[in-house]
C-alpha cells in the first residue's frame, strides 16, 4: 500500500499567463513527482498540486523565489487518508 | 430474506464489490425498469456493468451517462449509484421522469475503470489511470480520457507512459474506452452523452482537442446554464459553463469530444463540487449532497434531450 505521509496539496494562485507558464515549468521537472490536481491553465482557476514529502520545501522555495502565491491545501495527505479509511469502515459496520 | 437496497448506505465510499452488490439489487428491486448489462470487461478482466432503464420498446433514443473513468474521483462513482436509485425510485412518481422514461431509455456506467478503481481501494488512492501494462516501459496504465478517438495525440495529453495524462499507444488501445465506444456504435440512437469527473465545479461541452467552438455552441452553452443554475439552486454550488478548451486546457482524446464528432449532439462533462478543501478526497458527508445538485443539472439536460429529439 502506497503511502502518502508528509505529502502536502498546495493550492496556488496564479495572477497572470507568466506565473501559468512557470508552472507549467515545475509540473514538467518530472523528478519532482508532483501530481496536479488541477493542471495550471489559465489565470482564471487555481492550480492544485500534490507534492510528495521530500520534494514540499523545493517547489514552496521556487514559488517564494517568483513570488507566486500559495495556501496549503492539505498539510499532511495521510491524515486525510485515514481519515477517509476510517469513514469507510465505521459506515460498514 | 433479500436486502433491500434500501440498506445500501449511499452516504459512503464502497469497494467495487459492494457497488456491484447493489447494482443487482436496485435490477431486482426495480425489475420493471431496471436491467443490469455486461458491455465488457477490463483490462484485468472485471466486467463492465451497465445498468439499463428502459420502460420497453425496442432500440428507443437513449441518454448515456458514465463515471469514474479516472478511478481516483470518488464522488463521481458514489453519485452515480444514488442517481441510479433516484431515477428507479422517481419512475412513477416525477412526472418528469416518467415521461422521459415513457420515451427513452438511460444507459448509466458508473464504474468505467474499474481496475483502477480497485487500485485505489487496495494500492494507491492517487491512482487516476487503467491498469493496463505499457509495452516497454516500466509505468503502468493510460489515461483513459485522454484515449478516444478525438484529435488522439494531439496538444493536451503526453506520449510518455509515466505520465498522469498518458494518452495510450493508439486510439481506444484501452478496452474500457473501446467496450463503451463498442456500445455506443452498436446501440445506434445515443442522443446524449454525458460523464461525470471531480473536482471545480465545471459542466463543459466539446471541444477539448480544438480550440473552435461546437456547431451547437449556441444551443449547448444556454443548455449547460441552465442545468448549472438547476444546480446552484440547491445549495448554491456554482458551476462554470464552457468549452473544454475555453474553461480549463486544450486536452486531446476526451470523450465528449468522441461523441460529439460522432453526432451525439447533446455531449457534456461535469467536474463535480470539491467543498474547496479537500479536492477529490471528498468527504463522505459530501456524497449526497453533491449528488442531490448533480442530479438537478443532469435532469435539466435530460428533460431537453427528451424534448428536442433530433
Amino acid at each position: 500500500l502506497e503511502t502518502f505521509v508528509g505529502d502536502q496539496v498546495l493550492r496556488i494562485k496564479t495572477r497572470n499567463e507568466e506565473e501559468v507558464k512557470k508552472l507549467q515549468l515545475l509540473e514538467s521537472l518530472e523528478h519532482l513527482e508532483l501530481d496536479f490536481w488541477i493542471n495550471p491553465s489559465t489565470p482564471a482557476l487555481p492550480v492544485d498540486v500534490r507534492i510528495p514529502a521530500n520534494s514540499v520545501q523545493a517547489v514552496k522555495a521556487f514559488l517564494e523565489s517568483h513570488g507566486i502565491e500559495y495556501s496549503i491545501l492539505i498539510e499532511d495527505l495521510q491524515v486525510v487518508l485515514d481519515k477517509e479509511k476510517q469513514d469507510m469502515a465505521c459506515s460498514q459496520q | 430474506k433479500e436486502r433491500s437496497s434500501n440498506s445500501f448506505n449511499y452516504g459512503t465510499y464502497h469497494s467495487l464489490d459492494s457497488i456491484y452488490a447493489e447494482l443487482d439489487h436496485l435490477a431486482s428491486e426495480y425489475s420493471n425498469i431496471v436491467s443490469k448489462l455486461q458491455i465488457g470487461k477490463s483490462y484485468e478482466k472485471r466486467p463492465l456493468y451497465v445498468l439499463k432503464f428502459s420502460t420497453g420498446g425496442s432500440n428507443r433514443p437513449a441518454i448515456w451517462i458514465d463515471a469514474g473513468i479516472h478511478s481516483r474521483e470518488w464522488v463521481t462513482q458514489a453519485s452515480a449509484v444514488w442517481i441510479a436509485k433516484k431515477i428507479a425510485s422517481d419512475y412513477g412518481k416525477d412526472l418528469s421522469i416518467t415521461s422521459l422514461l415513457n420515451k427513452m431509455d438511460i444507459f448509466l456506467l458508473p464504474v468505467t475503470n474499474p481496475d483502477g478503481y480497485v487500485f485505489t481501494h487496495t494500492t494507491n488512492r492517487m491512482w487516476r489511470k487503467t491498469r493496463s501494462k505499457n509495452q516497454g516501459s516500466p509505468c503502468v496504465g493510460v489515461d483513459p480520457n485522454r484515449n478516444w478517438d478525438a484529435g488522439f495525440g494531439g496538444p493536451g495529453a503526453s506520449s510518455n507512459p509515466c505520465s498522469d495524462s498518458y494518452r495510450g499507444p493508439s486510439a481506444n488501445s484501452e478496452v474500457e474506452v473501446k467496450s463503451v465506444v463498442n456500445f455506443i456504435k452498436n446501440h445506434g440512437n445515443i442522443q446524449a452523452f454525458l460523464t461525470f469527473h471531480s473536482y471545480s465545479q465545471l459542466l463543459m461541452y466539446p471541444y477539448g482537442y480544438k480550440c473552435t467552438e461546437p456547431a451547437d455552441y449556441a444551443e449547448l452553452d444556454a443548455l449547460g446554464r441552465a442545468a448549472a443554475s438547476s444546480i446552484r439552486s440547491l445549495y448554491g454550488t456554482t458551476f462554470t459553463v464552457g468549452s473544454i478548451c475555453s474553461t480549463i486546457y486544450q486536452a486531446s482524446g476526451g470523450s465528449i469530444d468522441w461523441s460529439y464528432d460522432y453526432g451525439i449532439k447533446y455531449s457534456f462533462a461535469f467536474e463535480l463540487r470539491d467543498t474547496g478543501r479537500y479536492g477529490f478526497l471528498l468527504p463522505a458527508s459530501q456524497i449526497i449532497p453533491t449528488a442531490e445538485e448533480t442530479w438537478l443539472g443532469l435532469k435539466k439536460i435530460m428533460e431537453h434531450v427528451r424534448d428536442n429529439p433530433y
